[in-house]
This record gives structure tokens, sequence and C-alpha cells, in this order.
């Protein structure tokens, strides 16, 4: 017996690179 | 050394994919405006909005990848990713794009425009960042 599963929910910031710029202080 | 095995294409670009925004709201990954990143990105306490405006598009180690290189924010970083042709990114006012927006489509069933040369993307920092 397979119980129905919700559909998976992602997070927005998955979406979106995580892009740290080097800092230069 | 990396290795030039292929990536897994992240499941959540796929059309039709619930994305949870910020405020809590549901909404499909292909009917995602440029409002709700920046908005999500207001309420979370960690994370920030960056522009990444693309500097280069260099092919890759492997025919299906690109490597992107991106001036990100306002201190313009210089900032290298390797992706898959397909792999998608989302441009301020315009959506999603990617370097094969063909492939895309193919693959995801993602409606993609072409990914160039000064299109600024999403992309995000840490807010605690000094």
């Amino acid at each position: 017996n397979v119980e129905p599963r919700s559909v998976p929910v992602f997070p927005w910031h998955s979406l979106v690179p995580f892009l740290a710029p080097t800092q230069s202080d | 050394s990396s290795s030039s095995s292929p990536v897994a294409l992240p499941p959540f670009f796929m059309r039709g994919s619930i994305i949870q925004l910020a405020d809590g709201e549901l909404k499909r990954v292909e009917d995602l405006k440029t409002e709700d990143f920046i908005q999500s990105a207001e309420i979370s306490s960690e994370l920030k909005i960056d522009s990444s405006t693309v500097e280069r598009i260099d092919s890759g180690q492997n025919p299906n990848a690109v490597v992107i290189q991106f001036s990100v924010g306002e201190l313009k970083a210089q900032v290298c990713v390797e992706v898959l042709v397909e792999y998608p990114f989302f441009v301020f006012g315009q959506g999603w794009s990617s370097c094969c927006p063909d492939r895309t489509t193919q693959l995801f069933e993602l409606s993609c425009a072409k990914l160039c040369v000064g299109d600024v993307c999403v992309s995000l920092t840490l807010r605690s960042l000094r």
C-alpha cells in the first residue's frame, strides 16, 4: 500500500545561485 | 582536483515544481517574477539579493558545460561558475535564461531566454558578510 505523498515544495532560495563576492576590505 | 562527471540536475527547475516564497506563498517555478525574489530576500534575515552581471561565457571542461564569469554586487567581485549549458538563471525583468534555452525547454519544459553577456542575474549573498 503506497501512501499518497504530498508534492515536494522547494524553498525559493534553492533556485538562486549563491555567489559570495570576494571581500576586498 | 574536480571531477568532470555529469552533474545531477536539480529537480526544482522542472516546469510545475512548487516553490515556497519567504512569506509562505506557493508558486510554480515558471510563474516566478523578479519581485518574488526581491520580496523574499527582503524578508530573509540571512540572505540578500545581489545583481550578478554576466561578463563572459566560455566553454567548460566537458562539452555540456559552460564557465560563466559574473561581476557580483556593488563591489563588482569577479566570480566564475561552471554549470551545464541548460542550467537556468533568473535575469532581472526577464525571467529564466540559460546558455542553451532549447535544451532547458527540452529537459525541464521550462521556457527560457538565451543568457547573454550583459544580462543581470538574480543571485544571493549572506547579509552577515562584513
